[in-house]
């Protein structure tokens, strides 16, 4: 453990508290994306799912239980408990692209062809592009809710500060995890027109509106 | 082992 990948998994865990608060206090889903949301739950189910057979430490079984019942949870407030403010027509990005080339992918290049190594793969293939229907609806509606976007500069920032943990790690460990840094700077580069307009007006107290 | 240090990361 070090720093980067502590605040990293800090800005994860509030950029989850932050979704929930919004949805309460809003007492609706609207802005967020249903499919984005469910990708998370299958990103959380394909890498978690090591949690029976490996044993890494408290600090990892807690999150990992944590991450995935909490994207279960967000999934039911917006499929159930807020679903009348669910608005599926601007929500319309197609999984299938997503899912499919992810799978295929994990199995072209993965560290071993067995099954818990290639849902690793996958999930962390499908991580790096689950923010695309949630990027998709806003780039549609042309503006967020101010409190959505700092759901997502909250996510943004977790994986982003991953990449100074690679780097910590590879001088600290000697280790490398090719798979992981490019599908992490691939996500981490996913946002960079988002953090741009974010820093430029939300953070200027302005309302997040995207150039016509 | 063969395993890569992400595998540890969540």
């Amino acid at each position: 453990m070090n720093v980067f990948r502590l605040l990293g998994d800090l800005a994860h865990l509030a950029s989850i508290f932050i979704l929930v608060h919004k949805m309460h206090i809003t007492r609706s889903c609207r802005g967020i994306s249903f499919k984005t949301q469910a990708l998370y739950v299958l990103v959380f189910l394909t890498r978690y799912l090591d949690l029976f057979w490996a044993w890494i430490s408290w600090y990892n079984f807690l999150m990992k239980i944590f991450f995935i019942s909490s994207s279960c949870y967000i999934l039911y407030l917006v499929h159930y408990r807020f679903r009348p403010t669910y608005d599926p027509s601007l929500d319309t990005f197609k999984v299938e692209y997503l899912v499919g080339p992810c799978f295929v992918l994990a199995l072209i290049f993965n560290y071993h062809f067995d099954f818990s190594e290639i849902l690793w793969t996958f999930s962390i293939y499908l991580e790096a592009v689950a923010i695309f229907p949630q990027l998709f609806m806003m780039q549609r509606t042309g503006e967020a809710e101010t409190i959505t976007t700092h759901y997502l500069a909250a996510l943004g920032v977790y994986r982003a500060l991953y990449i100074p943990n690679w780097i910590y790690r590879y001088y600290t460990e000697g280790t490398v995890d090719p798979i992981a840094i490019v599908a992490g700077i691939v996500q981490t580069g996913l946002y960079l027109d988002f953090f741009y307009v974010y820093v430029t007006k939300v953070l200027q107290g302005q309302k997040f509106e995207l150039p016509a | 082992e063969g395993k890569q240090s992400a595998h540890d990361e969540l």
